[in-house]
């Protein structure tokens, strides 16, 4: 079994995709093999970000016509995409079976893959429950606003309450100062110990970096558009902690 | 009847709730009597861009605990809030019968108000769909980036085929310049009319603005806040557009 990392936040526009699609990258870098899946089912941004352009989606494969390996987009070294469809309700919150015939394509794979990283919905759906849930990991991403901060710990409370395996990690974004993302950080832990009886490990964070909306208008990743900007330092920084942390085979 | 707008986008974090916010103060500096709707249901923001702590929202109302008149909250002068529930995922996807209560319990209300102004969460879930179609009118935000872009298209385009009432109208938030924002609504205009037929109708623009963020940490709305920066000055723009417009009595 490959292991699965879900990347979700609660609230919406906080850098999820950036962050699945350049963790992706760097981790390919270190010669890792992943498998990113753009389960954010309804509206497709992996693709967008990646700048390629794939033929068929998971629609296809809910509807029985593809099978996973058929759908596959080779991405950047190391990475391979599982596109997701754009702009249809009905796949933003499938069915219990429907949903059950997704994860099981995910967990049977016909191919060589260390790791299967899924970019999450916002939002507190069932369906992102239940995603989350079937990860072994789970990454909230925040930024220091206070929307953001509170719909993070709606989150963590949700799927803690929901039985996920393991304490989730946290990744502070559009961090102005390292300070800044510490109290963050520092203050969703606090909360989340105290009314929750969880210990919330963070991973670090990505400063405010003008470098990441160039790179999207580039339909290309920060690591390769601009390799040396503070992003990729920090989603490189992010990749060496998670593989050598709870992700390490 | 009172008329209800809807403020929609597909992609997150857009600025959707912070344009429902400051829309509301603008046409309540104008006199107009706004019920400002956080129909983010899951996910409460509008009251951490008020600052005002509701002790009761939405949820109460669906479990027939309280009536809507019960749970509504004063704002800035012309603005009282119906607050929604943070962390409540069966209130991300409400059932038929939920839903209808709800819109059914807005279309009722037992209060003097001109304008219903509702601010949806971001995707293209059904009961997104379902809110926007119950509104008069449908307002979608996007910015200049490809996966706002393409998500508020997936999202017209998702409306006019289920049957929206009348073509929705566009906002365009972040421009770096009125030229972007004009580029960004043009585009949006062209695939509209081309694949679609339909019209939609371009209100303006907010451009980026340090004094938003600013905002939402001290929890007030720029236009108190800031009420002389640029998008302060934009939200009156686009309130007067408004309201002399679609919404005007
Ligand atoms: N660290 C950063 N510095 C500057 N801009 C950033 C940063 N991270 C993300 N952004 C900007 O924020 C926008 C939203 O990021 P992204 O699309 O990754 O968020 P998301 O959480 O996946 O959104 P959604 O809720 O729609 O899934 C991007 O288009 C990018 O321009
Ligand atoms: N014009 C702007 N200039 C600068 N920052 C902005 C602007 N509009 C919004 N923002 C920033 O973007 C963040 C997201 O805005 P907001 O919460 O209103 O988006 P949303 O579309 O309602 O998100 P969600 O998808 O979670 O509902 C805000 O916290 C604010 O800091
Ligand atoms: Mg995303
Ligand atoms: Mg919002």
């Amino acid at each position: 079994r490959v292991p699965m990392l879900a990347v979700a936040s609660g609230k919406g526009g906080v850098g999820k995709s950036n962050l699945a699609v350049n963790l992706a990258v760097a981790l390919g870098h270190k010669g890792v093999r992943v498998l990113l899946v753009d389960a954010d089912l309804a509206q497709a941004n992996l693709d967008l970000l990646l700048g390629v352009h794939p033929r068929f989606d998971l629609q296809h494969v809910l509807s029985g016509q593809k099978t996973v390996e058929e759908i596959i987009v080779e991405g950047p070294p190391g990475v391979k995409l599982v596109p997701a469809c754009s702009g249809a309700p009905e796949l933003a919150e499938l069915d219990d079976y429907r949903r059950e015939v997704l994860l099981r394509a995910l967990g049977h794979l016909d191919m060589a893959a260390d790791l299967i990283l899924m970019d999450v919905a916002s939002g507190v759906s069932h369906q992102v429950i239940s995603l989350c849930r079937a990860a072994d990991r789970v990454v909230v991403v925040t930024t220091p606003e206070t929307p953001a901060f509170c719909d993070a710990y709606a989150l963590i409370k949700v799927l803690w309450q929901r039985g996920l395996q393991a304490a989730p990690h946290l990744v502070v974004n559009f961090a102005d100062t390292p300070e800044e993302a510490e109290e963050t950080a520092h203050r969703i832990r606090l909360v989340a110990r105290r009314f929750l009886k969880v210990d919330v490990d963070v991973w670090g964070h990505v400063p405010f970096d003008h470098s990441i909306p160039r790179a999207v208008r580039l339909q290309e990743p920060v690591m390769t558009a601009f390799p040396t900007s503070p992003a990729a330092a920090a989603y490189r920084a992010l990749a060496e902690r998670a593989w050598t942390g709870p992700l390490s085979p």
